[in-house]
This record gives structure tokens, C-alpha cells and sequence, in this order.
């Protein structure tokens, strides 16, 4: 027999409300002009952000390591191999976002395909 | 995740849904908390994308990427895309697109964008998700600025899976889709369409809107540890609001 279903809640049970319009400033609007060369349309936003899409990248590359020591090599060769091989322009787009924050190719390739790569 | 789209009383179509990712990437036991959930609360960004000048669609991302899981665009249609996990998974279609045997495979969150881009109607969308050549399996969500307008298409790689007509679902108003085929049972470890089917039908339909929906998706257990934000869109009045989620304290780890 199976135990206990997990114990769910619906806050509308306790008359509440959550909803804060005023909560959807705390994300902040950005301009993708698609007028532009792909080479150009990312800069800012990854300029703005390059530190946190670092962080994010290097949690990741952390939590691989310890199972497979040469994640970082073979991110940067596997993942920065594939790159010029993407649709355009997907393919401008990455690279120029790898230029703009400074990190390798492969990383910003692997991140981009994430989600290809997550449901396996 | 969780998606939903609804419609009140007078037809109005609402869409929403909670991202949640970072599962297994890493706990913060000071924290309680994924540390991948972490980081991308951080990088959540919203996004106008232009063209000829003009406003053509809107997004939300995280910062660095370039695809799409949740775009709006006005008086057409918006889309979530939400995981499906399947045995022929994105391993399976990166290994064929890699070897050049899925040329024209499409990867997921740049399928969702080239729709935004290109197509002007919600009938339109709805036909290149579902007949697209893609890489990996996915859900996607679909709503429009009319009526009845919302499906989810379950998507394989070479085909549309399943279909589900909001109009034709068994609830009739509304349709709701975390990470299982509709109709299948979820993983008992992950039920997270059972509280999201309750929580749904004691908010009523005359109650949609936006305040109801953040409430709904404000729920454990569609809130998680994992949530990252919720976003809710109205392609009526282009109306397109990124809240940041977390649940902290007791919650479910997903």
C-alpha cells in the first residue's frame, strides 16, 4: 500500500491574495531588435548579465566535474565544435553573446541547448 | 512546470505558467533550495522584440538565451513550452541532427521562436508546432485572443503526439499541463496536476483573470522548491506580467 498522496494546498482555501501587480517591475525590460544583425541584437542584454550567466555556467560545470573531470574540456571542444554548424541566426546570435560576456563558445552553445540536453 | 490557459464567463483568454527547473543540479542545504533555481531567479529578464520598427512579439527569458519558452504576440497568440519527458528523447535527436540525419529538425525554444516571428494567427501557430520536423519532445502550449482558442499539443519528434481542445477537454474552460500526457496518470512522486485540477476548479470560471491564475500557480504543490517564476498573458489586451516565484520553508523539493 502506498503511503499518503503528498498533502497539496490551494491558497484559495485561506481566501488569500497573492497577485502584486506591482511584483512584475522587479523584472526588468529589455529591446531585441530584430532589424539588427544578429551579431549586434544581443550585446546589451549580455553585457548587463554577464556575471550571472558566468555563475550560472560555472554552477553547472561544478556539479558535472566530480562524475566527469574534464567537463570544462569537453564542453568548450564538444559544444564550441557544434556551434558553426547552427541554423542562422541562432548561429551569429551565440557567438556574439560568447564575445560580448567573454565566456567560451562551448558553454553558451551548451546553454542554449539545454533543453534538448535536460530531457534526457 | 505548470501551464494554464483559461477562459472567464465572456470568453476571455487568459495564459499562464510557473517555470520550474534545476532538478538534481545541486542543493544548498543552508538555503533549502536548488542552487540552479538559484541562479536563474537571478537572470530572468523580459524581452520586446521589434521589428520594422514596431513591437512584433514579447517574451520572457533568461539572460545569455536566445530561444523561447513563453511569447506573446498581440491579437494572435502566446505559447509555453513545457518539458516531455520521453524514452526517444533530445539525446536521441542532437545525436541524429549531429550525424545529419534530422537536418531540418528543428530544437525546441528556437521552433517556439521562429513561430512568434513568422506566424500571424493562432490557427497558423498552432499548424507549424504541431507539423514541424523537431528535435526533442516537448509540450507546447498555445492560446489565442478569441474563444475557445487554446490547445496543447504534445509533441514527438516527427509528429504531434497528442491534441487537447480546451472546448472539447473534460473541463471545458480551462486546461491545465505540468509534465504528463493528459489522460496518463502522473508519477506518484510528482502529482502535480491533481492539486492544479482542485485548486483550478475551486476558483471557478467566473473568477479567471490574472489574480486567480497567479493564486492557482501560487500552490503548492505547482509552487516547488523549483519554481522560478510565474508568467501571465492576455493576447486580447497584450497584457504580459513575469513575476518572480520561490517557495521557501516547507515545500515540495518538485
Amino acid at each position: 500500500e502506498l503511503p499518503a498522496p503528498f498533502k497539496d494546498h490551494c491558497i484559495l482555501d485561506d481566501k488569500q491574495n497573492l497577485y502584486d501587480p506591482s511584483k512584475q517591475f522587479d523584472i526588468k525590460w529589455y529591446d531585441v531588435n530584430l532589424d539588427l544583425p544578429p551579431s549586434e541584437r544581443w550585446v546589451q542584454i549580455a553585457t548587463a548579465n554577464k556575471e550571472h550567466i558566468a555563475d550560472l555556467i560555472g554552477v553547472l560545470i561544478n556539479l558535472i566535474t566530480p562524475w566527469f573531470p574534464n567537463a570544462i574540456d569537453f564542453v568548450d571542444d564538444v559544444f564550441g565544435d557544434l556551434a558553426p554548424k547552427l541554423a542562422q541566426p541562432y548561429r551569429d546570435e551565440i557567438f556574439s553573446i560568447a564575445n560580448a560576456t567573454g565566456i567560451p563558445l562551448g558553454q553558451i552553445t551548451m546553454y542554449n541547448i539545454f533543453y534538448e540536453i535536460f530531457t534526457v | 512546470c505548470t501551464s494554464v490557459i483559461a477562459q472567464d464567463k465572456d470568453g476571455h483568454v487568459f495564459h499562464a505558467r510557473n517555470l520550474d527547473f534545476g532538478l538534481f543540479m545541486g542543493w544548498d542545504p543552508v538555503l533549502h533550495d536548488w542552487q540552479i533555481s538559484q541562479k536563474l531567479r537571478k537572470m530572468i529578464i523580459n524581452v520586446n522584440w521589434l521589428k520594422d520598427g514596431k513591437l512584433l512579439y514579447k517574451s520572457n527569458n533568461f539572460a545569455g538565451y536566445i530561444g523561447i519558452y513563453n511569447g506573446l504576440k498581440p491579437n494572435a497568440f502566446s505559447l509555453t513550452a513545457d518539458d516531455r519527458f520521453q524514452l526517444v528523447g533530445g539525446y536521441y535527436g542532437i545525436l541524429k541532427w549531429v550525424f545529419g540525419l534530422e537536418a531540418d529538425g528543428k530544437w525546441m525554444s528556437w521552433l517556439a521562436r521562429e513561430t512568434l516571428e513568422t506566424k500571424t494567427t493562432y490557427l497558423d501557430a498552432k499548424e507549424h508546432l504541431m507539423n514541424t520536423p523537431m528535435l526533442s519532445p516537448v509540450y507546447f502550449i498555445l492560446g489565442g485572443s478569441k474563444k475557445d482558442e487554446g490547445c496543447i499539443i504534445a509533441r514527438s519528434l516527427d509528429k504531434t503526439a497528442l491534441l487537447t481542445e480546451m472546448a472539447t477537454s473534460p473541463h471545458g474552460w480551462y486546461l491545465l499541463e505540468t509534465n504528463y500526457d493528459q489522460g496518463t496518470e502522473d508519477l506518484y512522486l510528482d502529482d502535480r496536476d491533481t492539486p492544479g485540477f482542485r485548486c483550478m476548479d475551486k476558483l471557478t470560471q467566473k473568477n479567471v483573470g490574472f489574480e486567480g491564475i497567479f493564486n492557482v500557480l501560487s500552490s503548492r504543490t505547482n509552487l516547488n522548491k523549483l519554481t522560478t517564476y510565474t508568467v501571465l498573458m492576455s493576447v486580447e489586451t497584450s497584457r504580459f506580467e513575469t513575476i518572480l516565484q520561490s517557495c521557501p520553508g516547507e515545500c515540495y523539493p518538485w
